[in-house]
């Protein structure tokens, strides 16, 4: 999988939803807010107030405090998939935060947001998930097929 | 919701696994 092209389509697929912060670009989305601000809509019940207040918001983090989110919002997720879904990942190479943080890399992003759309198309509004990455081009969707794959293949 | 596409083209096989994906019951809370 060219993991450079899921990355640009996963974002694509990010930019559909109620994201306030920037995320259009690797960068943006280095400090885990708007992955966060995602989750916050594919579960609020789970990734709720509470929780986003914990991760620092502000325009220029620096590198210590976003990797510091990042772990926050993978750990979530992690906890999400356990507790919420009934699902263990294991074998899915989990992504370096720190590489992420420090250098926005683009490898690395694009297993941070497989994992947000592993909880998307499982989540209870999983219907509206799926069927708004079906309007999207070809070969998005391509992607994000190959994507929930291989996620799947590791559970 | 693309459940018309002609099966074998590639916007078949798509329909087909995200169609196959919204019909798997999936989660602890189900």
């Amino acid at each position: 999988m060219d993991r450079a092209q899921l990355c640009l389509s996963l974002i694509k697929w990010l930019n559909t939803f109620k994201v306030t912060v920037p995320n259009q670009t690797v960068e943006d989305l280095s400090d885990g807010i708007a992955v966060a601000q995602a989750l916050r809509e594919i579960a609020p019940d789970y990734f709720n107030d509470a929780w986003f207040k914990k991760l620092k918001v502000e325009e220029s983090l620096n590198w210590r405090l976003k990797v510091s989110n990042l772990k926050k919002v993978l750990n979530g997720m992690l906890e999400y998939n356990i507790e919420v879904l009934g699902i263990q990942i294991q074998g899915f190479q989990m992504p370096d935060v720190n590489l992420i943080g420090e250098r926005h890399d683009s490898v690395e992003t694009s297993r941070l947001l497989q994992l947000v759309l592993g909880c998307a198309v499982r989540c209870s509004e999983k219907q509206f998930h799926i069927q708004n990455i079906m309007k999207m081009e070809e070969s998005v969707q391509q992607m994000i097929m190959n994507a929930i794959q291989e996620l799947m293949s590791k559970e | 919701d693309g459940k018309g596409a002609p099966p074998g083209t590639s916007e078949g096989m798509l329909a087909n696994f995200f169609n196959s994906l919204l019909s798997k019951k999936t989660g602890a809370a189900g």
